[in-house]
């Protein structure tokens, strides 16, 4: 399976 | 109260050109530093962040922070109104139920006035770190909206890999397999802004939706340049600076295989 992190597992909440 | 007067008003229609098929709302944020935005597409795999400094406005006031939360489509629909030669000026108030923008000709013999109502918009704000990248590609802007298109035609997923000869972007469809690559050339005769220019730490490979690329390089117009940022296994950054005024930066996370 090919699919993508959102991206708030990359960057911290603010 | 919010006011800024931008003298070339056609660069706001360029600003909502570049985001318009990525997000359909968006609170704008004022601030004596300027106006942003921060918004990410509907799956929330990619991010748009927008500065216009308050030192490219032609007048710029604003005393306090003030979330300005806009329907995009509408107010591509209002911007559409302005020439793109007018000087616009953005009106609110501090906890504004709607948006002033006032168009006014080149020549002082056109004034319009539009009035927009505000949305209360809840999105999730993220921190994006300062952070340094292991490779930095700057290219024409036309040479990587020309070469995403032409991956696109081909397949859905490009993965690019930086080494210092240079970027070679790569994908596979159903009718066969493309490759770009595209190499560094600081010394030849070109101007600064048709160079394409590689610094990395080590070499960086990974795979990203066309999909998204493709709608990034409607920033196009913005900038004859565009700059890549790559950490591994981190969110790429597309950015378009806009002369003297800020810029508009993409994020997009790669793709993961299981």
């Amino acid at each position: 399976v090919v699919g993508q992190m959102p991206l708030s597992s990359f960057f911290g909440g603010a | 109260m919010f006011e800024a007067r931008l003298l070339q008003g056609g660069l706001l229609k360029k600003v909502l050109d570049s985001i318009k098929d990525i997000i359909t709302e968006g609170n704008f944020d004022c601030s004596p530093n300027g106006l942003s935005l921060q918004a990410m597409d509907s799956s929330h795999v990619s991010l748009i962040d927008i500065l216009l400094e308050s030192e490219g406005f032609e007048h710029y006031r604003c005393d306090r922070n003030i979330p300005m939360g806009l329907n995009i489509t509408n107010l591509v629909k209002m911007i559409k109104c302005a020439g793109s030669e007018d000087i616009v000026t953005i009106k609110c108030e501090d906890k504004p139920d709607n948006v002033t923008f006032l168009f006014e000709s080149k020549d002082n013999d056109k004034i319009s006035d539009f009035e927009m109502k505000t949305m209360t918009i809840d999105d999730e704000h993220l921190l994006v770190p300062d952070q340094t990248y292991t490779a930095v590609v700057k290219m024409p802007s036309a040479e990587f909206q020309r070469l995403c298109r032409d991956m696109a035609a081909i397949g859905d997923t490009v993965n690019i890999s930086v080494t210092k000869e240079g970027v070679r972007f790569s994908t596979t469809g159903d009718m066969g397999t493309a490759n770009i690559t595209v190499r560094p050339n600081p010394s030849g005769d070109q101007k600064e802004e048709e160079r394409t220019e590689v610094q990395i730490t080590e070499p960086v490979s990974a795979g990203f939706a066309l999909r998204y690329l493709n709608s990034f390089t409607k920033a196009t117009p913005l900038s004859p340049t565009v700059t890549l940022g790559m950490v591994p296994n981190l969110p790429i950054v597309v950015e378009y600076k806009i002369a003297d005024m800020g810029h508009v930066r993409y994020y997009l996370a790669p793709k993961i295989e299981d």
